[in-house]
């Protein structure tokens, strides 16, 4: 454990934190991809269904189980309880079509092959394209209310130190997973137009509004 | 197997 990692993972569950209360104190969901926390919640599930057979540390299994707990727990207030303020007109990007490739290529490309290690390969390539419908419904709409983007920011910076950390563990000579790695580089790279937009428009006191 | 690293992260 390194201050990168550390921070980084902080960052996730603020960017967590920050979604559950935005829609919880706002009684609505309005603006958030239903998609994306779907695609979340299925990652989270596939990846720490390890739970069940290592014991790493207090603090792993501890986050694991917060971030399954989270993850279902938005998913119950946008599908269930604030299902009404739900935006699904505009949420309408075909998950399938990163559920698939992400099966296929966790069965082709993986470093070995059974059962656990292929859904967290899996997990690994499904995570690193999961914000898209959340991008996808902000393109769509063009903005995004200041909460929402704090929680992308967030989410953001969350993978963009845990680059960090991988490089840090690297002058450590420690072993890092190459398929944790690249994954992880594409996912950060998704959020690099948002964080110019953030940080441009957003820091200044503006809304997130794309250029028409 | 040992040649793996650890998951230890989240």
């Amino acid at each position: 454990m390194n201050i990168f990692r550390l921070l980084g993972d902080l960052s996730h569950l603020l960017a967590i934190i920050i979604l559950l209360l935005k829609i919880w104190n706002s009684r609505s969901c309005a603006g958030i991809s239903g998609r994306s926390q779907f695609l979340f919640a299925i990652v989270f599930t596939a990846r720490y269904l390890d739970l069940f057979f290592t014991f790493i540390s207090l603090y792993n299994t501890v986050m694991k189980i917060v971030f399954l707990a989270t993850s279902y727990g938005t998913l119950y207030l946008m599908y269930i309880k604030f299902k009404a303020t739900y935006d699904s007109n505009h949420d309408t990007f075909r998950i399938e079509f990163l559920i698939l490739p992400a099966i296929a290529l966790a069965l082709l490309i993986n470093e070995e092959f059974t059962v656990i290690e292929i859904l967290w390969t899996f997990s690994i390539y499904l995570e690193s394209v999961a914000i898209l419908p959340q991008l996808f419904m902000v393109s769509k709409t063009g903005e995004a209310e200041s909460i929402t983007s704090h929680y992308l920011f967030a989410l953001g910076s969350y993978r963009a130190l845990y680059i960090l950390n991988w490089i840090y563990r690297w002058f450590l000579t420690e072993k890092l997973n190459a398929i944790a790695i690249v994954a992880g580089i594409v996912q950060t790279i998704l959020y690099c137009d948002f964080f110019y937009l953030y940080l441009t428009k957003v820091l200044k006191g503006k809304k997130l509004q794309l250029p028409a | 197997d040992d040649d793996l690293p650890k998951k230890d992260e989240l």
